[in-house]
């Protein structure tokens, strides 16, 4: 596992995020329950919580875009970049973007959701990329059931260097 | 007449993609900033765990095609 040059990381263990879009691939409610589920990926093994809100200041803002969408990192068309997130910090830092030119999904057909939203979400709370082959933080997608996925040693290795372990 | 590639030179596709890849995903940095081609796939080749040629070979070609996070790999 990496984490970002000066292992930026957060100083409070309750993060808000808020979802600005939705993409017209799944349901609101899908998207939903992927994102929450991506969230307790990291959460099952850190003392981090996240908590949803629908309006005002979010941590950890996510949202749906195409092309040029005012960050500086414009996506690619379908294919190649899935999605990108900023390291912790103040204003743009934790969020989280998807390429909405994708088309996503729930299941093992075109990009699911939930393992491209956990990946990103990793990067969301200071970790890099990993060059383990199987790996959540590798940067190249690969299909796993999200119903039988685990973190890696190597990604609960990386987190909980930044935010210890999940209090018993 | 033009002359026959050599096995593992990239076409000037291929050479335009390899560098735009990674020029987005394992960029030069003051330390780096003198590095070749080769020396840049053959950094990327590592990063992933491929047979380290500093070739555009069809395994390195094929990982640059795969679907991906829009994050550097290698970051100063």
């Amino acid at each position: 596992y990496a984490t970002f040059s000066g292992s930026p990381r957060w100083k409070k263990t309750l993060l808000t995020y808020k979802i600005v879009n939705y993409t017209p691939d799944l349901s609101q409610k899908k998207v939903d329950d992927a994102i929450r589920r991506a969230f307790m990926v990291w959460s099952d093994v850190t003392p981090l919580q996240f908590k949803k809100v629908f309006y005002g200041h979010a941590d950890i803002v996510i949202g749906f875009a195409r092309r040029a969408h005012g960050d500086g990192y414009p996506f690619d068309g379908r294919g190649n970049t899935l999605a990108h997130a900023f390291a912790p910090g103040e204003g743009i830092g934790g969020d989280t973007h998807f390429d909405d030119d994708e088309i996503w999904s729930e299941t093992n057909r075109e990009i699911n959701l939930f393992l491209v939203a956990a990946h990103e979400f990793g990067h969301s709370l200071g970790l890099d990329h990993s060059n383990v082959r199987g790996a959540l933080m590798y940067p190249i997608y690969s299909y796993v059931n999200p119903a039988t996925f685990k973190l890696s040693e190597d990604d609960r290795r990386g987190i909980q260097k930044l935010y210890g372990k999940k209090p018993s | 007449f033009p002359t026959p590639r050599k096995p593992g030179t990239p076409s000037s596709t291929g050479f335009e993609n390899v560098k735009a890849y990674l020029d987005k995903f394992f960029p030069l940095f003051t330390k780096t900033k003198h590095l070749s081609l080769e020396e840049r796939i053959k950094e990327m080749q590592r990063f992933f765990h491929l047979t380290v040629t500093g070739k555009l070979d069809a395994e390195t070609e094929a990982t640059i095609k795969r679907p991906r996070c829009g994050m550097p790999d290698i970051a100063e």
